[in-house]
């Protein structure tokens, strides 16, 4: 038997380590590190792998430095809307949602898709109707907001294009240039 | 976007991820991320994977299942799938962006072609790594 293992992202962009402060890139990797440690500590505690991709994302989508959950990305129309998918390569079962709004996890909404529906992916209102009929809360659009995201979209509307993730250096780092 | 793959002590594969989008999207956009096969799959006979970058391409491409394919039906290694889809097909149809993959041998690819990408794995009682490239 192989030797259990979990990997994590954080997301992609034109991350440059000239544009991240010492004190940024160690928040950074404290989270990624705490996050891939809890995840290790359940494969350890011979949890399911599905229980936990699971928990690895909520955490991340718990974190603001990351584009999911709190601290996702604005829409044109300066909202939220999320998207989240999970699948248990055992049974080849899957579970998503799109275009949620007021799910605060929207993975564990995915989760309940997988386990309690028989569809593979729902939307919008119908999502987060079935969600919340499967005991989710609701939650403000406004808790995903942070300072850093609303900037990077004045940029990108600015510049009229979209961005990756991680394409907007954070706000204490753009009074840096000369 | 955020993701998880993993491999638990039974041999079974999982793969999640989650997603805000991209910055200044058409509201109603959907990436790739809720697609299977897209930005997210898992199949205990082959890999699990989870995406992120310009999501319009990995859903063209379907990069997670095709990683998946072309271990399964071509019999390449992870890494030689990986980098034929994010080094090759990914950038010759405009994409960027990166995965995290994990085989049922437990076999782990991080690979990706934007200029950086956050991500960190760990083995059952080895020391984690963590890096921002």
């Amino acid at each position: 038997m192989s030797k259990a293992v979990i990997a994590i992202h954080g997301g992609a962009g034109a991350i440059s380590r000239g544009q991240l402060s010492p004190e940024r890139e160690q928040q950074y990797v404290a989270a990624l590190s705490a996050i891939v440690e809890k995840g290790q500590q359940m494969l350890e505690a011979d949890a399911s792998a599905l229980d936990v991709v699971t928990e690895a994302v909520r955490l991340l989508e718990e974190c603001p430095l990351f584009n999911a959950g709190i601290g996702s990305v604005f829409t044109a129309d300066e909202r939220h809307e999320m998207d989240a998918c999970i699948m248990d390569g055992n049974l080849l079962q899957a579970g998503a949602v799109a275009g949620v709004r007021h799910l605060r996890n929207p993975v564990l909404a995915a989760r309940l898709v997988l386990e309690r529906s028989a569809h593979v992916l729902l939307i919008g209102d119908g999502a987060e109707q079935f969600a919340v009929s499967q005991g989710m809360a609701q939650v403000e659009n406004s808790l995903f907001s942070t300072p850093e995201r609303h900037e990077q979209l004045l940029q990108a509307r600015e510049a009229g294009d979209t961005r990756l993730d991680h394409d907007a250096p954070p706000l204490d780092e753009r009074s840096k240039m000369g | 976007t955020v993701g998880a793959v993993a491999l638990d002590s039974m041999g079974n594969l999982a793969a999640a991820t989650s997603t805000g989008g991209m910055t200044n999207k058409l509201p109603g956009r959907v990436g790739d991320t809720p697609i299977v096969g897209a930005g997210c799959y898992a199949n205990n006979a082959s890999v699990a994977v989870s995406c992120t970058g310009t999501g319009e391409v990995f859903m063209r491409m379907l990069a997670a299942y095709d990683i998946s394919a072309l271990m399964e039906y071509a019999g390449l290694s992870l890494q030689d799938a990986c980098e034929r889809v994010i080094l090759e097909k990914l950038p010759a149809l405009g994409g960027s962006g990166g995965l995290i993959a994990i085989d049922r041998e437990g076999n782990v690819a991080l690979p990706f072609n934007s200029e950086g990408m956050y991500r960190a794995f760990a083995f059952a009682g080895d020391a984690p790594n963590v890096g921002i490239y």
